[in-house]
């Protein structure tokens, strides 16, 4: 069956788009057919992959508001994935989209009847917990939460895992927190080791009932590397761009860990 | 007259807060009376200075919606800094404010009996365009953008000097950037270097009835320093926590910079 998984995290700048694109690219080195949804209205994934919208070119917010098909919006992408582009015309649907019944498993509806036709589905996901990111919840089973080993990046952390719950509560009672990976890392860092130490004990202490039980700290750490902040502005992957750098290591390490978990382990 | 400056870009994790709260203290250490106002759900501003919210104790979200009264809401912060806090309620202001006439002014209307007892008002805003993004681009008259200098930052620059033209032509006349100013920077690297450059170029091009004609790039640069990144989580800003590093020096010649220009050079 078909695995979805949201990179979630409402604090900026952690490395969403970033490990949503190379663990996208990962898993389809690793032969696995992969759809790759963009919905924030940055559109970073869609730029960072070098896929081009505008008139003529529907995107995720022609999907969601003006019923276009699948597949007048679906792309092909480098390294054979199939990407669903966003657009800044989204930032526009958080408040067309509230006049909908049933307004937050629109996404989750326009994507089901396709989800025979790839192994993995991954959703980037806009830096809030607005109604676009619940609609990509709805669509998904499994969370991802990349996290920088900062102070301000743990904040929001419990706010984060109550939204998830709230949404396993009401809609989707299958959703749970697969794990937490570490971007941006610096190892020899005092401040990252104890993040670290932190983020893993609050893990482990989960209760059974708890969205995030059983959710683990990947092994996989993303270390900072310049390449991978270079690789966007030339439309490429970190494996295509800079295939021997730390960037392509850790994110083909990540994409293993994440194919040998396989669903619901 | 007392100067006001918003620090805003929709793109994630790119130094708001950092930079907010560090000009904040850079500048009370100057001798100006700054009131420093946190309008971003996350309080990460709040939380910087070791500030407490909670019940009992009036936010932002109280002052906008509840109609508080600034006296109730205002704490004392750390360098004799006048902060108000932001609180996680802030979330649902962005709906609660659409109900309510001229919606894009409470804050301005909030703020305007209180101009005089201080020389700045810097104000924090969440990574997005919304209301309340344009609540604080209404209360000022200086806008400063904090920038990353990688790619996928830079990408958001046009729809971002797009929000604060609207502002201008619709609500501030007097609305401006002043400046942006770069964070985070490695200036080792060739991508930084490339969008420098870019940016300068972009900045020294614009045509006089734009908002940003006139804007600067600031010659302060804020290098990437883990001290930084650090003071958040003792409630310090870095002028407290870490005086000699590379992090105060910066933020010090910034502050600097930013007293020298004058309102309105
Ligand atoms: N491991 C890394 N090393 C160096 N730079 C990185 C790394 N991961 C991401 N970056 C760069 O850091 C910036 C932030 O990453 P990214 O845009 O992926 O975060 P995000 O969480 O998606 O941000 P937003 O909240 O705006 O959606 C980008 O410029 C990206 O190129
Ligand atoms: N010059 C710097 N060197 C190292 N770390 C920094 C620097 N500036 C900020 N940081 C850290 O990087 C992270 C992002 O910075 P910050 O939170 O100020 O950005 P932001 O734009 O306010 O993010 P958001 O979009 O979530 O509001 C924080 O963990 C902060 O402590
Ligand atoms: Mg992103
Ligand atoms: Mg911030």
């Amino acid at each position: 069956p078909m695995r979805s998984i949201v990179f979630m995290n409402q604090k900026g700048g952690v490395g969403k788009t970033t490990t949503a694109v190379n663990v996208a690219a990962g898993l389809a080195l690793e032969g696995q057919r992969v759809l790759l949804v963009d919905i924030d209205p940055q559109a970073h994934a869609t730029l960072h992959l070098g896929i081009e919208t505008g008139p003529g070119r529907p995107s995720v917010y022609d999907l969601l508001i003006r019923g276009a098909r699948f597949d007048e919006v679906a792309r092909d992408g480098p390294e054979r994935l199939t990407v669903l582009p966003a657009h800044i015309d989204l930032v526009a649907a958080d408040n067309e989209l509230a006049e909908i019944s049933d307004r937050e498993l629109v996404l989750a509806r326009a994507l089901e009847p396709h989800r025979g036709r790839f192994d993995f589905l991954l959703l980037d996901c806009p830096p809030s917990l607005n109604l676009l990111t619940v609609n990509a919840l709805a669509a998904a089973d499994e969370v991802i939460i990349p996290l920088q080993p900062h102070f301000l990046a743990l904040q929001g952390l419990g706010k984060l895992l109550e939204t998830v719950s709230l949404v396993r509560g009401v809609l989707k009672p299958a959703l749970r927190v697969s794990g937490i990976v570490f971007c941006m890392d610096e190892r020899g860092t005092r401040l990252a080791q104890e993040v670290f130490a932190d983020v893993s004990q609050y893990v482990r202490e989960a209760e059974f009932q708890d969205a995030w039980f059983g959710a683990r700290v990947f092994d996989a750490r993303i270390r900072r590397n310049i390449r991978l902040a270079e690789c966007p502005s030339f439309g490429r992957t970190i494996f295509d761009y800079a295939p021997r750098s730390h960037g392509a290591q850790d994110y083909r390490a990540l994409s293993s860990e994440i194919l040998a978990m396989g669903a619901g382990e």
